[in-house]
């Protein structure tokens, strides 16, 4: 799974996921992906793409979920994020990890996997990659 | 804060012994440096950032290190269905395509489904036709196989195991 997340010099957010699946999953099967709300999300607040065991985000409703936890719970991005991706999507039997930008252009990164390609990159600064 | 800001991911996984050398960790990092420098290429001229996820999302969509598009990973049966969404903060407008198998960049289906229809998410073969009558590239099965992503299957089939991404090693025995 692959995705990106942007907030663009005018404030606009926007989110982006695409995906092959789970490796050896059953012919037919939708994960979180393409489910608006589960894998991927933008609305005024915040921007969200996840990555990880499909289900476990649709059970959650992962991608708004970090929507939610910031409009009603007041929580900033990063905590946010940390919290669907560390706590929530693990109740909900999955790992994975999710990225985010707020509207104020402040990145969240939360992963429960050991591993999860990301790279961010903001106006003015080097681009940072990571891979672990 | 009057910038921009671009954040992407490209799965995520167990670590791999065979993915852990500095040529295969180069690998990655220059992929993911180059799609943020396609998102860049949106966003420096003041471009949006609806825009700018898709532009980084095609790149590593083309990119066969990671499971979306070229370089997608296989279902049992040894098929490959892809899916796709984005969704705009601004105008909460949102598209999506699932189980599509012939759309070239399903990132770009995702989009015309936003942006061409007044549905959210279309599902199957009727999505391919979709994007193949809007005149969106497409590509045959092969294009998008790899024999990394072969390789694990064949072993997520010997172990009865459904995998993320990156959870297969495909060195070990």
């Amino acid at each position: 799974t692959v995705g990106a997340v942007a907030r663009d010099a005018s404030g606009r957010l926007a989110a982006a996921t695409s995906t092959g699946g789970m490796t050896n999953k059953r012919d037919g099967r939708i994960g979180d992906s393409p489910l608006i709300g589960a894998g991927t999300w933008a609305d005024a607040q915040v921007a969200v793409s996840c990555t990880g065991v499909g289900e476990a985000f649709i059970r959650c409703a992962a991608a708004h979920e970090v929507s939610a936890l910031m409009r009603y719970r007041g929580m900033p991005v990063q905590q946010a994020a940390e919290e669907v991706a560390l706590r929530l999507v693990p109740e909900c039997g999955g790992g994975g990890g999710l990225i985010a930008v707020d509207a104020a252009g402040q990145p969240g990164i939360a992963f429960g996997t050991a591993r999860m390609h990301r790279g961010v990159l903001r106006a003015g600064v080097a681009p940072e990659v990571a891979i672990y | 804060m009057s910038g921009y800001t671009l954040v992407i991911h490209g799965g995520a996984g167990a670590i791999q012994p065979e993915e852990r050398t500095p040529a295969r960790e180069a690998e990655y990092r220059a992929a993911l440096l180059a799609a943020l420098k396609a998102g860049e290429g949106v966003l420096a001229q003041g471009g949006p950032a609806l825009a700018a996820v898709i532009a980084a999302v095609r790149s590593l969509e083309d990119c066969p290190l990671f499971n979306a598009g070229r370089g997608s990973t296989f279902t049992h049966g040894g098929r490959i269905e892809m899916d796709a969404s984005v969704m705009d903060g601004a105008s909460r407008r949102a598209g999506a395509v699932a189980g599509v198998t012939r759309i070239r960049n399903p990132v770009t289906a995702a989009q015309a489904v936003m942006e061409r229809t007044p549905h959210v998410l279309l599902a199957g073969p009727a999505a391919d036709a979709f994007a193949e009558a809007e005149g969106l590239a497409m590509a045959p099965p092969e294009y998008f196989r790899t024999e990394h992503r072969w390789q694990q299957l064949q072993k997520a089939l010997t172990a009865q195991q459904v995998a993320l991404d990156h959870d297969i090693s495909t060195r070990m025995g």
